[in-house]
């Protein structure tokens, strides 16, 4: 429901690079690089591959104050299935959960292509 | 499973690996005796390592063939002939010394389930704190070798907090001759239904192997899931009694005479809420903002929560979830005073989580040291040394008939065989 694992595993590697750029005090972008680079080789490169995809977004919106719950919306690892409610793992962004959401979606519409190629893959 | 799909002989090797991690078996077993040669996908982090994977006869747990004369048939590191005696060293160290294994039919939290806080720390996250991911998510996310019940290895990785204390390292050290001995046929969600088929994956040849201690431990599937309804799939006493009955009966199938078979009952998980909704999880640490309540509201919104009924803010139904529990553990009981069979002999023990925490806290430990900090539900690995510690006392104290007595010959054995050729 609503995402379910992939939703929390989105949104924690999303809180993740979000706090390192804070402790690190280095661009989101930057960030991205060194949690993939945490990882094993074999990990490293499917890592990369995703940030290649996925980074884009991720940096537009968390740059823009949206929480990892709503990147993950945007993103389309979470989603809100009728009747459930959104799900939050951090606090509400500006405006609620919802409002936050909406905004982290149409922002993401700038970046069809990597949402279509997220979905394939 | 695209890459399987590309080669006809790639996909017939794909199906026999997935069947063999469906059934909890060794995914590399080449003569089919339970037993491996290598550590992970349920080799010897799970089931003594395997002295000679290419003829079944030889594996942890054998009764020796000819006393071990010339070669190491079970695997505990004795073989070969005393020059002054001319007996084997099998006969002579181990005859008299009544052998047993440990098994332990479990769940999450007997494989011992562990998400390394480092991997979702970002302060203290580095290179090293992933080096080892292959081989955790070869053995499920679990540590078995690091667990209460057949824990053997005191790892020094940098994800690794506290030390291993286990049924077996104690089994083994009152008689070495039990090394190697030891079974975790414990799975992710083990409950006291999927247990039936689980419990088949359990290596013991009731002519040829020696007796087994084996522990019966589901602390909380039987009441844990994630469903929204959570009461509604929780398990109700008849159905414990019938799938426990069930799975008393196959084992009177497979182990051999003269093995224990020793009931835990299910947890508490009350405590889970009590320690730990006002702290910090590792997510929220750094600015302050997700507490586990936080969490397990979350994981209970998105419906993958391990335990709707305890990690919950609502504390009737954390309450009502205790009772059922306490319920079950009572079907457990009765059943261990009740049934007999010819092979084995059931001893009830509660799982005592309370005692374990307030000895903990007596020692000046926090509660929540004993509690997993990742997903704030599982044993910590504190926890499951101080539980192996609680549970050799207590049957030391209770049933010490099932432990055996201490083998006069270890230090012999240490002097002549030294670590045994190790786990």
């Amino acid at each position: 429901v609503n995402g379910g694992t992939d939703c929390a595993a989105c949104t924690i590697i999303v809180s993740l690079i979000d706090q390192l750029s804070l402790v690190y005090s280095e661009s989101i972008d930057q960030a991205m690089q060194r949690l993939c680079g945490y990882l094993p080789d074999q990990y490293n490169t499917v890592c990369k591959e995703f940030i290649y995809v996925a980074g884009p977004i991720i940096v537009d919106l968390l740059a823009n104050g949206e929480s990892p719950d709503a990147v993950c919306h945007a993103l389309t690892f979470c989603t809100t299935d009728p009747p459930n409610p959104p799900c939050k793992l951090y606090p509400q962004p500006r405006g609620g959960l919802e409002a936050g959401i909406k905004r982290s979606k149409l922002r993401a519409m700038k970046y069809t292509s990597n949402l279509r190629e997220l979905l394939v893959n | 499973s695209d890459i399987c799909n590309m080669l006809p002989g790639l996909k017939q090797i794909c199906e026999m690996i997935e069947g063999k991690l469906n059934n909890h078996e060794p995914v590399l077993d080449i003569d089919k005796d339970g037993f491996s040669i290598i550590d992970s996908l349920r080799g010897s982090s799970w089931r003594g390592k395997d002295c000679d994977d290419s003829r079944a006869a030889v594996h942890p747990g054998a009764r020796p063939v000819d006393w071990d004369r010339y070669e190491d048939s079970n695997c505990n590191g004795i073989y070969g002939v005393d020059p002054v005696s001319g007996k084997p060293y099998e006969q002579l160290f181990c005859g008299d010394s009544k052998p047993m294994g440990v098994g332990l039919l479990g769940d999450s939290a007997g494989a011992h389930f562990h998400i390394p806080a480092e991997w979702v720390t970002p302060t203290v996250m580095g290179l090293d704190m992933f080096a080892n991911i292959t081989f955790v998510a070869g053995n499920e996310l679990d540590w078995p070798s690091m667990s209460g019940t057949t824990g053997y290895q005191n790892l020094t990785w940098p994800t690794v907090h506290g030390w291993t204390d286990s049924a077996y390292l104690r089994l083994r050290q009152r008689n070495l001759c039990n090394h190697r001995d030891y079974q975790n046929i414990a799975v992710n969600g083990g409950d006291s239904g999927n247990t039936n088929d689980n419990a088949k994956s359990l290596s013991r040849n009731q002519t040829s192997d020696y007796p087994m201690i084996l522990f019966y431990s589901l602390i909380g599937n039987d009441v844990c899931n994630g469903h929204p309804d959570t009461i509604e799939h929780m398990t109700t006493p008849e159905v414990m009694k019938a799938n426990v009955i069930d799975t008393l009966a196959y084992l009177d199938t497979v182990l051999p005479a003269g093995s224990a078979l020793i009931m835990t009952g299910l947890a508490d998980g009350r405590v889970l809420w009590k320690y730990m909704n006002s702290r910090y999880h590792p997510l929220g640490e750094l600015r302050g903002d997700v507490t586990y309540a936080d969490l397990y509201a979350y994981l209970m919104c998105l419906q993958v929560s391990p335990c709707n009924g305890w990690m919950s803010s609502n504390e009737t139904l954390r309450n009502f979830t205790s009772e059922r529990a306490a319920a079950l553990s009572k079907v457990l009981q009765d059943l261990a005073s009740t049934r007999t069979y010819k092979n084995y002999k059931i001893h009830y023990m509660d799982f005592a989580l309370h005692t374990v925490i307030d000895e903990w806290v007596a020692q000046g430990g926090k509660p929540w040291d004993l509690i997993e900090p990742v997903d704030g539900f599982h044993p910590s690995q504190i926890s499951q040394a101080l539980t192996a510690a609680y549970t050799w006392t207590h049957l030391m104290q209770n049933f010490p008939e099932v432990l055996g007595k201490e083998n006069p010959h270890n230090e012999q054995i240490r002097q002549l065989f030294g670590d045994q050729g190790g786990h």
